[in-house]
Order: structure tokens, then C-alpha cells, then sequence
């Protein structure tokens, strides 16, 4: 795992509680916004799951602490989205708090309902950059979720013992979290 | 028309169309020049590899390049020669993610 040059994390008194809002503007028409918010709920809660940092849904999107939007090519911020595939998304460190998605590409919440060869899995490419949000750099780990590469119509959605490992050194662990339980997980997916 | 029983295939490379042009590289050593390397080099100067500041890079396959190129293998983990081939290729022209690869502050990836 990797940081941010000078560690930046959010610098919040425990327990630490971070809003998050998906713009009612910047969106993708073809798929349902309550759809959208179940994907980053989930997102969301995969890294709350192993730091004591929580998110919540804010209600006015301006206020809130993570601002998430689909945008198209040059939107502003100095890195321009290129069109279908290349650049997917990007966030920016803490405490920025944005998060872009490249609104021309196939996101997909579902690979049975979206058959695109060139789909992407949203639910991935969120919870990638949520690890930057919280400071997370990219990992040289092909399994982890905070490698930068994704191929279209693939899923990768569960944090690795790199992605855990690199978000705790900057926040702490969360109580609840055995690393057993993710080590045996781990086992059993590289077969034993 | 489409006369019965013919067969369309329809190919979609799973790439963007500029990154697309980058297979053309494969296989480029160390001192030779490739018309439109320079664009491979802004790739690289994109996501860290290369310094930001030029931005009159050459068709030439330096050593700053062959240097850059082994950053990016060990990166993204990669068979590390410095050369550019099928794999490291294919790994450029993978969709990814806008953010570079080598905002590290002194930090290593973990090696367990």
C-alpha cells in the first residue's frame, strides 16, 4: 500500500463521522439514483467496516464532506475525463473530499442486466475511490482494491489484507474488525 | 440488406481509443525512435513516471524512458525489465484509474 505525500487523513475527534453526498446535478440518466446510493452505501461501509470512521448520507449535497459526481471531459478540475475506457474516475486526497466519475463510461450496477463489453462494475471503481478519499494511495498488489487497474466487466469489491493494513496505519482499527476473519477469507480464496 | 444467413461479427476492443495506439510500441528497446513515442511518454509523465515539467518529449527510447518504464512494471507488479513488452503493454493500456501511481512519500508497498 502506498500514501498521499505527507500521510494526509482526515483529522476528525473520534468517533469520526464523515458525510457523503452524490451530486443531484453531475449524474448518469440510465441508472436509478436510489440504485447509485445502494452501491456507495456499500462502498461506504466496506472500509467503515475495519477503521472507527462512519459515513453518512448528508442531506444538502454542498455541506457535505465527500461530493461525488459524474462528469464529462474537462469538468474543472485540471484532469480531464477522455471518453469510453483509459481514465474512469478520480479522487482526490484527504481532506479534498471529491470524488469524479468518467460519466461516458457503461457503468454497470449488474453484469446480468448490463451486457456492454466495455461495462464497467461502479461498484468496484467506488470503492477504490473511497481509499483515496480516506488517503490511500494505489497498491502493486493485483488483488487488492486499491490496484489502479480494472478490466471491464469485472467485480472487485472486497478490501485485501493490503488495502486493510494501509487504511489502518492511518486511522486505527475499527473494534469490530478480526484481521482472522479476512485472513481465513483470503485463504480460502487463494485456495488454502 | 443483410443477405440471410450472413454472419456480423462485431469486435469492441476493450480500450480507449487513444491508449489503443500504444500496442504499436510493443517490443520498442532501449536507443531506437518510434514516430509517437512522445505520446507514450506523456502517459507515463501522467501517472508519475515521467517528469510533469517537459513537455517536448522525444520519439526517443532514453534512459529516463527505459527508467520510467521499470517504475511503472514494479508499480503495478510487473514482470520488471524495463522493456516494453506484451505485458507491460497490455498494463498501459488497461483502463485505470485517473489518480498517478507514484505519489508515495517514502512509503513501500508491503511485501508480506
Amino acid at each position: 500500500y502506498a500514501y498521499f505525500p505527507g500521510r494526509p487523513r482526515w483529522d476528525r475527534a473520534e468517533p469520526a463521522t464523515l458525510s457523503y453526498a452524490l451530486s443531484p446535478q453531475y449524474t448518469v440518466g440510465y441508472l436509478s439514483q436510489e440504485d447509485v446510493r445502494a452501491v456507495f452505501r456499500r462502498s461506504f461501509a466496506r472500509w467503515s467496516a475495519v477503521i472507527p470512521v462512519s459515513f453518512v448520507e448528508a442531506v444538502e449535497y454542498r455541506k457535505a464532506d465527500i461530493r461525488i459526481g459524474f462528469y464529462r471531459g474537462d469538468h474543472g478540475d485540471g484532469q480531464p475525463f477522455d471518453g469510453v475506457l483509459g481514465v474512469l474516475a478520480h479522487a482526490f486526497s484527504p481532506e479534498d473530499g471529491r470524488v469524479h466519475f468518467d460519466a461516458a463510461e457503461t457503468w454497470a450496477l449488474d453484469f446480468k442486466r448490463e451486457k456492454a463489453k466495455v461495462a464497467i462494475d461502479l461498484e468496484s471503481v467506488a470503492t477504490h475511490e473511497i481509499g483515496h478519499v480516506l488517503g490511500l494511495g494505489h497498491s502493486s498488489v493485483r488483488e487488492a482494491v486499491m490496484y489502479p487497474r480494472v478490466n471491464p466487466r469485472t467485480r472487485k469489491v472486497d478490501l485485501r489484507i493490503d488495502d486493510v493494513e494501509g487504511v489502518q496505519a492511518l486511522y486505527g482499527s475499527n473494534p469490530n474488525f478480526r484481521l482472522s476473519s479476512l485472513l481465513e477469507s483470503e485463504s480460502e480464496n487463494n485456495g488454502g | 440488406r443483410t443477405a440471410p444467413g450472413t454472419v456480423t461479427v462485431v469486435t469492441v476492443d476493450a480500450r480507449n481509443s487513444t491508449w489503443r495506439d500504444f500496442s504499436r510500441f510493443q517490443d520498442a528497446g532501449k536507443g531506437t525512435q518510434v514516430d509517437g513515442m512522445s505520446e507514450l511518454k506523456r502517459y507515463f509523465s501522467r501517472f508519475g513516471y515521467l517528469p510533469a515539467a517537459v513537455s517536448d518529449f522525444t520519439d526517443v527510447f532514453d534512459d529516463d524512458f527505459e527508467s520510467a518504464v521499470v517504475a511503472f512494471q514494479t508499480n503495478l507488479g510487473l514482470d520488471v525489465t524495463g522493456e516494453l513488452n506484451a505485458e507491460t503493454i497490455s498494463a498501459v493500456m488497461s483502463p485505470r484509474c485517473g489518480v498517478g501511481d507514484t505519489p508515495v512519500d517514502g512509503a513501500q508497498p508491503l511485501r508480506r
